[in-house]
């Protein structure tokens, strides 16, 4: 899939 | 999530629950930058710029919120709370830190991800974060003694960083496009900023006597 570009971090 | 990132965040958590505590049990602010105080809540408001237009999940948008208020209720109190502002030692905490500003927006202005408003300032708070540290240890290598509290609240600061590079290690490992180098590179800067710090506090703790970082 693509990067994942969405910050799923704090 | 992994159990690395998750003993992370709950050792920030920590930090800012045993700075609160500190400012609250003492009713003063002594050994702490309020300038280190104010990058933080810059690094939480550039970085979470997309808390109302991203939904990761409750824990991410929870945290996200906790981390804000808390750092702009600390900057609050060191600036505006009576008995805290006394306490304040604007003549040790003397570190340029809008220098730091300028620095980490630039660079993230070089790079960054992907040229969009929210990259370049998500990229910004973490050079930022990296960096932002520095008046609270030049501020505790200038006051000599460092309270219990304090030395606890910058020890778990540290170490949240540290339990981060392990996530991303086995995020690494495990995700087979997982690839965060800006957050990376950065979070292991960051936390070699804290390797005397993390020193002084060990022998302290090995020898049970008062932390003190050499001037």
């Amino acid at each position: 899939g693509p990067l994942s570009s969405t910050k799923d971090e704090l | 999530m992994n159990i690395f990132r998750l003993a992370g965040d709950m050792t920030h958590l920590l930090s800012i629950l045993v700075l609160l505590l500190k400012i609250y049990a003492t009713k003063s602010c002594s050994g702490v930058s309020r300038k280190t105080q104010e990058l933080y809540a810059i690094v939480f408001l550039a970085r979470y710029l997309d808390l109302f237009t991203d939904f990761i999940s409750v824990y991410n948008t929870f945290m996200k919120i906790v981390f804000i208020a808390s750092s702009l209720a600390i900057v609050w109190c060191i600036r505006v709370h009576p008995m805290v502002k006394r306490s304040y030692d604007k003549d040790l905490d003397t570190f340029r830190h809008y220098l730091l500003v300028a620095a980490s927006f630039l660079l993230a202005l070089f790079l960054h991800e992907k040229f969009t408003f929210l990259e370049i300032f998500w990229a910004f708070s973490i050079y930022l974060e990296a960096v932002a540290i520095l008046p609270q240890l030049v501020l505790l290598q200038r006051s000599g003694n460092v309270d219990n509290l304090t030395g606890q609240y910058v020890f778990f600061l540290g170490a949240y960083r540290g339990l981060y590079i392990l996530n991303w290690i086995y995020r690494y490992l495990t995700e087979p496009r997982f690839t965060r180098w800006i957050a990376c590179v950065s979070g292991v800067v960051q936390t070699a900023l804290y390797a005397d710090f993390f020193y002084y506090y060990f022998i302290s703790w090995k020898n049970n006597s008062k932390l003190k970082l050499p001037a």
